[in-house]
């Protein structure tokens, strides 16, 4: 019998940053390996920490290869994110789900013709609450940002009374915390 | 054409031996 991988569209780099004070931010930020096959994807996920067990401060990132997982990048420096934010106790009941959710979603290439606008996802466990995005390169394609976040929050299982919202990066880069502000919702 | 997968075909994978 012929077995062959399962190829994916795209390689995939994962990414981690831990926070060490002591560091730069991009030295905390360690390219962990790429993959391009489905089998090549569930190898690495089954040897790496389950997201619900990182320490605070820790990410995980998923992003194209050739896309750094930061908004300085060229293909994200225009783009932005639809954010999910978890409630505390979250992250014993959903954040995995989410997160794999999320992770099948981008390797899945799931948004169809808008897949090609995705850049990324990315993963931030905080004491106060953690959160989960998924970054895409034009935040003025509002066709493909409203498609993705359709999409995005049905494979979440998310219910209609959830609203989740779509923030530029350039946005998110210079005002914080309640000023944020959405630029779509769905 | 672009490679496309679901959800469920890729779970099928999940548990399943590494090929080579």
């Amino acid at each position: 019998e012929h077995i062959t991988k399962h190829p994916l569209q795209n390689r995939w780099a994962l990414w981690f940053f831990k926070n060490d004070k002591s560091k730069t931010w991009q030295d905390n930020l360690q390219l962990v390996t790429k993959f391009d096959t489905v089998e090549d994807f569930w190898a690495l996920y089954s040897h790496i920490q389950l997201a619900s067990k990182l320490t605070s401060g820790c990410d995980y990132s998923l992003f194209k290869d050739g896309i750094e997982p930061m908004w300085e990048d060229n293909w994200n420096k225009c783009g932005g994110r639809w954010l999910i934010t978890l409630a505390k106790q979250q992250r014993h009941t959903e954040l995995d789900r989410f997160w794999l959710e999320t992770l099948l979603c981008l390797i899945g290439e799931m948004f169809s013709d808008y897949s090609d606008d995705v850049c990324g996802a990315v993963i931030n466990i905080r004491t106060k609450g953690d959160k989960i995005a998924i970054w895409t390169r034009e935040a003025e394609n509002q066709d493909a940002v409203i498609h993705i976040g359709r999409i995005y929050k049905e494979h979440l299982g998310l219910s209609s009374k959830v609203v989740i919202g779509y923030q530029a990066h350039a946005d998110t880069a210079t005002k914080s915390g309640s000023l944020m502000k959405n630029k779509f919702v769905v | 054409g672009k490679k496309q997968y679901g959800r469920e075909f890729l779970l099928d994978f999940q548990f399943m031996p590494a090929c080579v």
